[in-house]
């Protein structure tokens, strides 16, 4: 998992898979 | 081919046939900045906290959100292996409970600087065969919790 | 070449324009619209899919256009303007319906359907641009894969098929351009009624021309959320003129073309360059007509 710091409230966590054979990085911002 | 930039469509030229205009630069009347910050990205999340307070936070966390864990190994405290009911409906409508698994591990960076890292670990569904496609899943159940854990360590530290 | 550029677009899948590797934005719908203009800014983006963690599936792609229908509505409530802080993404739907605007967009296709079912469905969305979500096959959830763009679609299609240099009919004789009921304005223009046209005619971008229809600029849908993250919601009785005065300095022009170009120059452009939409302009510079990337997309497609 990664994580940055928080800003104005939001959380953002990623997580890096395979999707086929190409990377994906899915990132998802939460309100804190 | 005639394709080309429109030169009065340039900022610093609109800018000053403003103050042709009489409309002179303020700071209300001044270009906003939305250079894009570079997102600092780190793995999992940092602590300076003594390890054992933040193993047992992540306990209390855990509990706290109704997760459940295995007992760590006697010579392991520093890893826990952790199971995750999340309920969502399906495409019937229906509400489906899978079990998320996640490994939770606390590495030491430097003298005081510890990572907590998050790693997927599979769902595990009763009897269901062995991940068949181990290259299409869907990682936002598992981006869930982990922010549902962080916040839940953001808010009791 | 139009229909070996087909050809190409139905042997490819979108899956085929992801690069290695490549990232996704994701906002949860608990996200203030602050909070999503600030995150949306600080990617460089203008839209982003959305999910409900509740239901843990996805919740329609958020857009530049969303944003306008609550410009409008706030400009239409102006005591209502601090709710920018407070409104969260899963209160669009019924902003949007208050205002009688178009909801947001819930399409989406299969990341290995053919480019040219993805394009079909590009062209007929209102941001131009569809989510490609498969399922895990484990657990049902949804996975958004990837956003495909109209303009990252062309820019495939210039990148790859070199039939592009061989459509060289001049745009005036395809009859490429939007020309009739333009919706314009000029520098002393209020931008209240520049965002009432992107609300109400989901237009992306006006012209701004002087008194003789000369083009100077355009304004853009971006302008409008650059300026509320710099001031909120409370600066619409500006004019356009010093709107503009707000616009970020990496700002790279207005692109223009004469109705002389043809579509392989107009290519050529997009292989080289972002290229948004090019304003069609005489000899004197005045405003004929606008070529945007769907009339492009839909040339190619069904021309």
């Amino acid at each position: 998992l990664a994580t940055t710091s928080i800003r104005h409230n939001v959380l953002a966590v990623a997580s890096v898979s395979r999707y086929s054979s190409k990377y994906v990085t899915q990132i998802l911002y939460t309100p804190l | 081919s005639r394709i080309a930039i429109l030169p009065s469509s340039l900022p610093q030229y609109h800018l000053a046939y403003m103050q042709t205009h009489g409309v002179a630069m303020s700071k209300k009347l001044s270009p906003v900045s939305v250079k894009k910050s570079k997102i600092r990205w780190h793995f999992g999340i940092r602590s300076r906290s003594y390890p054992l307070d933040v193993v047992s936070e992540i306990y209390r966390a855990l509990k706290n959100l109704g997760a459940e864990w295995a007992r760590h190994r006697n010579d392991d405290l520093w890893t826990i292996n952790v199971r995750w009911r999340n309920e969502a409906p399906n495409d019937q409508g229906e509400m489906v409970a899978e079990l998320l698994k996640m490994r939770i591990q606390l590495y030491q960076l430097e003298q005081n600087n510890y990572l907590v890292d998050f790693k997927f670990d599979g769902f595990e569904n009763k009897g269901a065969a062995k991940r068949r496609h181990d290259d299409t899943f869907s990682a936002y159940p598992f981006l869930r919790f982990a922010t549902k854990l962080i916040l839940e360590l953001a808010v009791s530290s | 070449a139009l229909q070996s550029i087909r050809e190409f677009l139905q042997s490819k899948t979108s899956y085929d324009v992801l690069p290695v590797s490549f990232k996704i934005v994701m906002l949860d719908t608990k996200l203030t619209l602050k909070g999503t203009l600030l995150t949306l800014l600080q990617n460089g983006i203008i839209s982003a899919p959305l999910w409900d963690s509740n239901q843990s599936r996805f919740a329609g792609l958020l857009s530049s256009q969303d944003f306008m229908n609550v410009a409008q509505y706030l400009i239409d409530r102006p005591e209502k303007a601090e709710e920018i802080n407070t409104i969260t993404l899963d209160q669009l739907a019924e902003i949007e319906s208050t205002i009688g605007a178009r909801q947001i967009e819930t399409s989406r296709i299969h990341p290995f359907k053919s480019l040219y079912e993805t394009c079909q469905h590009i062209v007929e969305s209102k941001a131009h641009r569809v989510p490609l979500i498969d399922t895990d096959p484990e657990t049902g959830r949804e996975i958004v894969v990837s956003v495909l763009t109209q303009y990252r679609v062309l820019r495939f299609v210039a990148l790859n098929c070199k039939e592009t240099q061989d459509l060289k009919i001049p745009i005036k004789d395809l009859n490429l351009a939007t020309r009739e009921n333009l919706h314009t304005a000029t520098m002393d223009t209020q931008l209240a009624d520049v965002v009432g046209a992107f609300s109400k005619y989901g237009v992306s971008c006006v012209p701004i021309v002087d008194e003789n229809n000369k083009l100077l600029n355009v304004y853009e849908a971006y302008d409008v959320m650059t300026l509320i993250k710099g001031n909120g919601f409370s600066d619409f009785s500006l004019s356009i003129g010093k709107a503009l005065m707000r616009r970020p300095q990496d700002f790279e022009g207005v692109i223009t073309c004469s109705e002389h170009d043809s579509v392989a120059h107009i290519m050529e452009t997009i292989r080289r360059s972002r290229v948004l939409r090019l304003c069609m302009v005489d000899e004197e510079g005045k405003l004929l007509g606008l070529v945007t990337l769907v009339d492009i997309l839909n040339y190619i497609m069904f021309g």
